[in-house]
Order: C-alpha cells, then structure tokens, then sequence
C-alpha cells in the first residue's frame, strides 16, 4: 500500500492503468490530507471485471471507519455495482480506497482486458462550525460562543465581555477590558438577557477619535439589583466620560439614553456574589461632538449661513453689518471663524461688532464743518456739512457736494463716495463795507 | 491819495501795505499772491536793480488788514516766499512802464476776513471797465500833499480814452517823454485835484462789475507826472492776465 502523499488532491489508478491490472493484486490507498479538510472523490474511469456483490474484483472505499462502499462492473453492465460519477466524501480528513483482482479476468474462456480505474481526490474545506459536520466521536469540543470558519480550519470567538479560555472553545465571563472603537456598537451585561453571573469586574471602554460624542441608549429589560432604601448595594453600573462619573446605575428603571459629550466612556459593572437579575443592553451610537449655538453678542453681528447645530469640525463665519467692524478685545479683525474643537467648545469666542469710527473729519482750512445728526459723533453713518467761512470764502466741492457720511469703511465719503473734502476759495471783490458815496 | 477820503475798515480789504525800496502798495489776490507794480520792487533808475529777487523777497514788507499803518506795523508782516516781475518790465528805461507788474507770493496763505478780502481779476471779455468816463476807486498808502499818509485812503476817478491821454501826455513831451502803451491806460483829471500820488504805486484801480456785484482790479498805480498835476497812470491788467494765471495757477 502506498500512503497517498499529504497533499491536496491527486490520482489513484489501478496497477497498470490504463493498461488492464493484473490479477491476484490487492492494492490499498491511505488518502490522508490536513486537518480541517475532508476528502472528496471520484471515478474519472472505471472498468472492473462485473461480479455479483462484486465477488471477483472490486474496489472498496473506507472512510471515518465506515464502508463506503464495494464497485465493480462497467458503465451499463448488468451485473456489478459501477460507482457512475457518485461523489464520495469523508467527514474527516482520511479515506482509503482498497483494490482487489482475482486469479482470472476469463468469460468462458475469454480473457477480458478490463482496465482497471481512475479515480481522482480532492481535499475540501471542512465547515467545523456546521453542526452536521460534528462527529460524534470528534474530541474536538465545540465553539462555547461563536464559530468561524475558514479554509482549512476553524476558530472560536465569545460573545463581548467574555474571553476564549485556553481550549481555544470555551469562554469564560471576561469583561475587564472590553474595548469598542466602532461608531456604534452593542454592549450588555454577560449572558444577557439571561441573568448575568456573580462577581463580575467588568469595564467596557468605548474609545473613539477626538471629536466624537457617543450616546448611550439602554434597550429593554434593564434589570440590576438594587435596594429599597440604599442606592446599589449589590450590583452597580457606572457611567464615566472621561473620567468624570456620568451615573451610577441599578434596579429596574432605565436610564433611557444618554448624550455623554464624550468620545471615552467607561461603563463598570459590578456585581456581588448573588442575583438574578436579566442586566443591561446599550446600543451605543455617536455623532461629532456639539458645539453650543452660536449667539451674537450684539444685533450688529450677522452670523453667515445660521445652522440649527453645530457639530465638531463645523465652523460658522461672522460679519458684521455694514458698518460695524469684527472687534476682539481691541484688536479689529477682518474676518471671523470658529471651528468647533474636538472637546466641543469653540476655538475663539464670539467676538462683537463696533460701530465704524471714522474719527475726526478733517479740518477744512478756512471753513469748518457740523454735524447734521445728533448725537454728534464720528461713528458710521454720521452725516457732517462743510461749511466755508462765508462770507470771506466760497466752498468748491466735488460732483458728490459738501455733505459727507461716514462710510463703512471708516472714511468720510460725499455722494458719490469721493473722500477728498471741499475746497474754500477766497471770495473776491466782495468788501463787507464797499465803498457807497451819498451826496451826489 | 490826493483829493481823497478816508477808507472804511473794510471798504478795500484788499489793499496791502509794502515796504520794499520805501512804502508802496498791493492787493490781495487769492489768500497768498500779492499784486503790485514792479518798480516797487525794481525802481527806475536806481542802481539797486542787481540785488536778486529771493534777496528782495527776504526782505519784503507786506501788511495787510488795516487802514492804520501804525496798526499794520503792530499787526506784523507776512513774509514773501517767491516774487514775479514781468519780463516786459525794463528798470534801465526811465520813459517806459511798459510791463509794470509783479506778483509776490506769500510764504503762509492768510486768513480771510472782514478786513482782508481779496479783489478780483477782470473778465477777459469785459472791456467795458476801460471805457472813457468809467469810474473806478483807487486806494492807498500814498503821499497827500507832501505827507506821507498814515490811514488808508481813496479817491475816485475815472477813466480816461487812450486818445485823450496820449495827446496830453504828448504836450507834456517837450519836458518829459513818456511811453504810453497799450498795456497802459491813463485816469483822472487835467484840473481837479483828485490823483494818486508817490507811495501808492502798486496799489490796484477798482471798479464795482455790477454785473456780478463784484469789485474788479483793472489796474494798478503806476506812474504819473507830479500828482493831481494832469492824469494818472495805470497798468491795463486786462493784457496781463494770462501772465497772472500762468503763475498762479501753474502754483
């Protein structure tokens, strides 16, 4: 017999094939392939001396300890059992496949020059995780939690708040460190909604980048031990963001959702050596961090494109009305963003806007100028008049006249937005006592 | 001013007080030029002539504002920045005042007011200020009687044909053989004593344009032959205003 070599798939012929086999010949295959396959196999060819149940010559498959069964004959032939293109196949990752011919290969007195068999193998994956592959004698324990196959194999994962024992099977409550990093995700007490175990020192951290905020939202039945008079003797669930407690929590009313403001948050559960209390689910979900609304300091500013929430990364612009300039502390700004950090505050705050000061007007040699509306000040959309020191002087102005505005861009501007300020010329031949003779 | 009157504050705030080679007189034009004859500035016949403009300028008295020389002088002078004298004008040539204008720019504009107004320039089209008969009023500093005069005063006059000036000036040719040109014309009286006089040189001849209300230099006292003695006369500003704007306005 010749052990079949230990690799995936192959050929098993007959002695001799394609030539006819000889007789008196037992030949045996030990087809033996990788765990976490199974072998498949079938005839390409095959052509053996038909006998009644396969007396003379056959082929014998053996699988898993159990008989495949016995083939002989030719396609079609009456007599034999031809195995046709059945498809054999192990449950685990072995199968022999045993030949015998007898001394003749005669029918009254011909010989017949039947050629014997080719048959092919192929190793394929064995799902250790589909219940109907489990074998009955198989040591292997089954998955306590989950099982995951794949190619050649298999794994076991537990359920959150449990870790896989050594057996690589088994789980075992293990909740000291549970880590979720996904944008949402669930998280319970072991064995929910079933009664969670004793002893529990569970920390489920929920750790998500800079910026987010996750929201709790405890599912129905929220079931912790609790005490009449004494909040959570036995059993406590606390809530923390960032180290600042949120909430210790237990007894049969749930704290419904939670809006943390926090991208880590640390949920302990602990438990006493008794209960039979169903525990908790929190479905997790989470948004970029808010940002408080914006608010104008004054009704000079204008916040550009208002949004109904402001979330981490957002950022709004403001301006001010014309006019107005974008102050902060002393500094005038020409523009103005905020940027809504990751801790959910702005990145600067609201500045206010200031009415445009135009300052002084300038003095108008020879003339002098007044203010046309009170009060008399120099800020944005004050008016003034230049006046020349009649009747001495004669005021020359441009197309834009004598009246000037101060201008949103904190400039004294006429009519048509000129800033150059009127001239006073002098006014000639015009004494204020002119000669006048009387007597005639 | 002789056969005058005395001026009221502000009756010719125009007129300036200079003191230049002695006492002569100017008016106001803007709020910084000074018009006036310029043999005040560059006397005939006096070897002073080769002292240079800025020299002049630096040492130029020009008042302006009263009609009290002795208040001028508390009042102060304004100092003068650049002086103008007309290229026509020839120092050497005693006989001719051909060109007998100059300007003098004041280092600081002055403040307008009641008693320093500015006299206006004639219209280039109005030729009618030089008709024969027009009256003008003509002020200054100037002797009266062999005084020198400390008020302001003025006397009015009127203006008198070319034709009629030249042939007096030409009966007066045996003695003194004055140029008279059309950058000139003559004013005043063969017999009444109304004139100007020495000392009011460079002050300006006024007449009243009713047309815009305005009082209008046409001229300027520039020279005669005694005072009160025939007419007087004036440099015709009408020929000389491109000059006058050349330099003002290219200012």
């Amino acid at each position: 017999s010749s052990p079949a070599p230990r690799n995936l798939f192959g050929e098993i012929r007959s002695p001799g094939y394609p030539k006819p086999y000889p007789n008196n010949n037992i030949s045996i295959w030990d087809i033996r392939i990788p765990k976490g396959y199974v072998v498949k196999l079938t005839f390409r060819y095959f052509d053996l001396e038909p006998s009644e149940s396969c007396f003379y010559d056959y082929v014998k498959i053996k699988a898993d300890k159990k008989n495949l069964g016995r083939y002989c004959g030719q396609l079609g032939s009456a007599t034999g059992n031809h195995p046709g293109r059945k498809e054999f196949v192990s449950k685990g990752n072995r199968m022999q496949l045993a030949f015998r011919s007898d001394f003749s290969n005669e029918d009254n007195g011909t010989v017949i020059p039947y050629r014997g068999f080719l048959a092919y193998y192929q190793a394929l994956d064995l799902d250790e995780c589909d219940p109907n592959n489990a074998d009955e004698e198989d040591e292997r324990p089954q998955c306590q939690h989950f099982c995951h196959n794949y190619v050649g194999g298999y794994f076991c994962s537990c359920r959150t708040g449990y870790q896989l024992q050594s057996d690589h099977h088994s789980c075992k409550v293990e909740c000291s460190s549970e880590l979720f990093t996904e944008a949402s995700g669930y998280l319970s007490s072991p064995e929910y909604p079933e009664p969670y175990p004793e002893d529990l020192q569970c920390n489920y951290s929920i750790r998500l980048p800079k910026g987010m905020s996750i929201i709790l939202k405890f599912l129905k039945p929220f079931e912790i031990d609790d005490h009449q008079q004494v909040h959570c003797p036995y059993d406590q669930l606390k809530i923390q963001a960032r180290g600042r407690e949120i909430g210790e929590f237990c007894g049969k009313e749930s704290p419904g959702s939670i809006e943390t403001n926090s991208n880590e948050v640390d949920i302990l559960f602990f438990t006493d050596e008794s209960g039979f209390s169903r525990g908790w689910k929190i479905r997790y979900t989470s948004e970029k961090i808010r940002c408080p609304q914006p608010v104008p300091r004054d009704r000079f500013t204008v916040i550009r494109d208002l949004q109904s929430v402001y979330r981490f990364q957002d950022y709004f612009v403001v301006s001010c009305k014309t006019g107005y300039n974008l102050v902060e502390g002393n500094r005038k700004l020409l523009s103005f963003t905020a940027v809504c950090q990751a801790d959910g505050t702005w990145h600067q705050s609201m500045p206010r806007c200031e009415i445009v000061k135009c300052g002084n007007p300038t003095e108008l040699t020879n003339g002098a100028f007044s203010y046309v509306n009170k009060p008399a000040n120099n800020n944005y959309q004050s008016v003034i008049t230049y006046r020349c020191n009649e009747p001495y002087y004669h005021i020359v102005t441009g197309t834009g006249g004598d009246t000037f505005t101060c201008s949103p861009d904190g400039t004294w501007e006429d009519r048509d937005g000129q800033v150059r300020i009127p001239a006073c010329l002098p006014v000639c031949g015009k004494p204020l006592h002119p000669v006048t003779e009387v007597q005639r | 001013i002789l056969g005058g009157k005395l001026a009221g504050r502000g009756s010719f705030p125009w007129q300036a007080l200079t003191g230049i080679h002695g006492r002569g007189g100017g008016a106001l034009l803007g709020d910084r030029w000074i018009l006036t004859a310029a043999h005040t500035i560059f006397p005939k016949g006096s070897g002073a002539n080769n002292v240079s403009l800025d020299q002049l300028a630096e040492e130029a008295n020009i008042f302006l504002g009263h009609t009290k020389v002795e208040e001028l002088h508390k009042m102060g002078n304004h100092p003068v920045r650049r002086i103008f004298i007309h290229p026509d004008y020839n120092p050497k040539d005693e006989h001719n005042f051909d060109g007998d204008i100059a300007l003098m720019e004041l280092k600081h504009p002055v403040t307008l007011g009641p008693t320093v107004l500015p006299i206006c320039l004639p219209d280039t089209t109005n030729t009618t200020f030089y008709m024969d008969g027009h009256m003008g009023y003509v002020s200054g500093f100037g002797v009266e009687k062999n005084f020198i005069s400390n008020n302001l005063k003025y006397v009015s006059l009127p203006v008198v044909a070319q034709e009629k000036c030249q042939s007096w000036l030409d009966s007066k040719k045996r003695y003194v053989p004055m140029v008279f040109s059309e950058n000139m014309f003559c004013a005043g009286f063969l017999t009444v004593k109304r004139d100007t006089c020495q000392g009011d040189s460079g002050s300006v001849f006024t007449v009243l344009d009713t047309d815009s209300g305005r009082w209008v230099a046409t001229g300027i006292v520039s020279w005669g032959i005694g005072c009160a003695e025939g007419y007087g006369f004036y440099t015709k500003i009408l020929n000389y205003l491109d000059w006058i704007k050349g330099i003002v306005r290219e200012d």
